[in-house]
């Protein structure tokens, strides 16, 4: 479903250019959980804002569903982000003028849904959460882990094709973080949606079922 | 060095009530290296805030070096803050409009330092922790483990009496979170560095002299 063919992606600042991809093969088949490990600063950020469409790669080529992603405009570009493809960023992303239910209806904005069918869903995902209690609060007013799982909650909430999670169980302690992994198994297993996520915790990856590495911008292992 | 007594903080919103610290009673002696752990929402981050004199107390006392805080003036508690303690925020809090190095710098600028003295120190700061090579970025051109690593830079450069570090690890591969503790633990050794470092990592915090848990705002062993 994601193919990536010598997809490279360089940073450049006024001092220092930064090779963060370095010709990338990878291949995604639909309903896949995959896992993402490496270093602090080899490329797994990047890798998954390159498959989010969040931003572009320097060189190579991206298929979604057999379709080349530099063939289509930007609005067909955000259409597919919006509607196909949950995120979970590794600084959350939240934002902090709505309160924690406002943020999780987000994805669902941009379909054709009652205000009542949003809360419905925003809900159901807080609850899955263990949030419920929380709703109301705003960003600054929760913990770090309870950030963390509200940026969970909106991932999951519109049931994406692609769940792209950035650490998601790195601020979270064990026994949560187990609650999470099981969140995501349930929807990859009954909702077939295809994850990859970014971690850097050895027995979180050997729940997944394939694990890919990085070193300096490039994938070292398959 | 550090004598919590009694201490609660209840944060009130529109809809609900938590008491984030139920009557903590720490000590916490000059040179220990202590961590906390406990599940999300517990109260560890805010207990790192009282400690470091970031917010008051709803109740309850808090001495360090035998003094009282509540009979301190807010300069007086600024000051102490300033040139005594170091912190490793859980969202790291860097300036995004300074680089690194100027973010770095800015423990220093409390003290009668010149110029290239403190540009020196940061520098050594930043070496030790492998960000050489990234002086002139700005935070949005870093990497979630480089920005944990600029803050932890910024709060060792100026060799406080104290450092509250909030899961300083938490963004880190395995590799990378070792050379921290081994930074953490040469501050603690050598310069007699207090340390209390939140982290759910039981192998990290198996590398401190003591740990305290928490649950539901409340210390349940010692
Ligand atoms: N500013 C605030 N306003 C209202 N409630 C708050 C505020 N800050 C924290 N809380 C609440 O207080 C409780 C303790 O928060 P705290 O940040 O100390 O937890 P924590 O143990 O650090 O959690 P985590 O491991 O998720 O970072 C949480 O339930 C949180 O929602
Ligand atoms: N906007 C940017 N401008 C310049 N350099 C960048 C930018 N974003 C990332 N980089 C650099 O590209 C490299 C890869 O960054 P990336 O965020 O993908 O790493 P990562 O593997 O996610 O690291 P971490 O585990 O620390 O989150 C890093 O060296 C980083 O400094
Ligand atoms: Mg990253
Ligand atoms: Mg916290």
């Amino acid at each position: 479903m994601i193919d990536l063919t010598d997809v490279s992606k360089v940073y450049r600042t006024d001092t220092i250019e930064t090779l963060a991809l370095n010709k990338i093969n990878l291949s995604v088949r639909n309903g896949e959980f995959l896992s993402v490990m490496g270093p602090s600063g080899s490329g797994k950020s990047t890798l998954l804002n390159v498959i989010g469409l969040l931003d572009k790669p320097s060189e190579g080529q991206i298929e979604l569903d057999g379709e080349e992603v530099s063939e289509k405009s930007e609005r067909e570009i955000a259409k597919i982000r919006n509607e196909k493809i949950g995120f979970v960023f590794q600084s959350f992303h939240l934002i902090n003028d709505l309160s924690v239910l406002d943020n999780v209806e987000i994805p669902l904005l941009y379909r054709e849904l009652s205000a009542s069918k949003r809360k419905e869903m925003a809900l159901a995902a807080l609850e899955n959460v263990g949030l419920s209690a929380r709703t109301k609060h705003f960003p600054s007013q929760l913990s770090g882990g309870q950030k963390q799982r509200v940026a969970i909650a909106r991932a999951i909430v519109g049931k994406p094709n692609l769940i792209l999670a950035d650490e998601p169980t790195g601020n979270l302690d064990s026994a949560m973080g187990n609650e999470i992994m099981k969140i995501l198994h349930d929807l990859n297993q009954n909702e077939k949606t295809t994850i990859v996520m970014v971690t850097h915790d050895e027995n979180i990856a050997k729940q997944t079922e394939r694990t890919i590495r990085f070193f300096d911008g490039s994938k070292i292992n398959d």
